[in-house]
């Protein structure tokens, strides 16, 4: 740990606020509703020892274990997201027809280390 | 740059791929977004994803039906004009939905037809006009593979109504099953005519043609049609 910089509650693996615009990507002429939405990513430190507030496997609190050990050979778990939401995107189609599809796994909910 | 370029477009196509698009639509005409998707959408807006049973993730509350994808397919039939129109007969209509679109994965959980009227075709008038409105099946390809309004149908629906009406739907989810099961979509013909009289009643034709005014303002049918994909559904993944 003397070799790494603290870690800070703000360094911690969580979910951080990220807007998706739909015309960003230049899909505005077919996306009828949401314009965007608020999709989020997963950022942040997975440190050693590894709390319960940072949703972890045990495979990740060993994985620590490790890495605490062998900072070189062994990677820290990642930070990655653990529970998403879906959304319903109303759009136009190939053939023009109005579209309303339930998409599952487009928001980030919650993020672990895994 | 280029490089940058063709990475975004493979990134592009792949997550299209996922979402079920074999490209970027680019709609030409596009049609008006139907009241009932937007009233679903904005239901499943107000309502938090995290707060709702996953078990009804990928079911459609307002139809009862599972299903995770809702189209609705605008007609693309024609009117037919008929040298010598049956008498009493104003309108003959054919209706004809694409339903290529729809992928083998999906499973078809219901279809409803819409036939909306203008809201500027109900005058008022101290005599209520009854009509009759027929919906027929094509079951029979002529010569050129043209389906015939007129041989091999078969009655799916014999319905009054008034001009008070606005939308009549009606339920076409056996007949869109069978569509996709034998792969033969020869679509539907729809009459309209002038009901609720004897023979001795009926209008003469300038009489016909005032009356039928009435359901020229017929305006448009569309088929709305719910499917669920089972691969994009939590529950169905998690069974598997």
């Amino acid at each position: 740990s003397a070799q790494h910089p603290p870690v800070t509650p703000s360094n911690l693996c969580k979910p951080r606020r990220l807007y998706i615009s739909f015309s960003d990507v230049g899909w505005e002429n077919w996306i009828i509703a949401p314009q965007g939405y608020m999709a989020n990513y997963c950022l942040g430190e997975c440190p050693f020892p590894l709390t319960a507030e940072l949703n972890s496997t045990n495979h990740a609190i060993l994985q620590t274990m490790v890495h605490s050990l062998d900072p070189e050979g062994t990677p820290q778990p990642c930070c990655v997201p653990v529970r998403l939401s879906p959304i319903s995107i109303l759009y136009y189609d190939n053939n023009d027809n109005v579209v309303l599809r339930h998409y599952e796994d487009m928001v980030v909910d919650e993020c672990g280390c895994r | 740059s280029a490089v940058l370029g063709m990475e975004l477009s493979l990134q592009e196509s792949l997550l299209l791929k996922s979402l079920g698009l074999s490209a970027k639509p680019s709609p030409k005409s596009p049609i008006p977004v139907p009241s009932v998707l937007w009233r679903i959408f904005q239901k499943r807006k107000m309502l938090p994803a995290p707060n709702k049973d996953p078990a009804d993730a990928c079911r459609v509350e307002e139809f009862n039906v599972p299903g995770n994808i809702i189209r609705v397919f605008a007609d693309q039939g024609h009117f037919i004009h008929s040298t010598q129109p049956p008498r009493l007969l104003c309108l003959q209509k054919r209706l004809y939905f694409n339903l290529s679109v729809l992928e083998e994965d999906e499973s078809l959980t219901m279809a409803q037809l819409e036939v909306k009227f203008s809201h500027n075709s109900y005058h008022a008038s101290s005599q209520r006009q009854v009509f009759e409105l027929r919906l027929y099946r094509s079951s029979q390809m002529v010569l050129r593979g043209v389906p015939s309004p007129e041989r091999g149908r078969k009655l799916l629906v014999g319905q009054s109504f008034a001009q008070l009406h606005q939308s009549l739907l009606f339920n076409l989810t056996g007949v869109a099953k069978e569509w996709r099961t034998h792969g033969r979509n020869l679509g539907l013909i729809l009459e309209i005519s002038v009901g609720g009289g004897d023979a001795a009643s009926a209008p003469t034709s300038e009489g016909l043609r005032n009356v039928c005014a009435n359901v020229d303002a017929f305006l448009a049918a569309s088929l709305l049609v719910v499917t669920l994909n089972p691969q994009q559904c939590g529950a169905a993944r998690s069974r598997r």
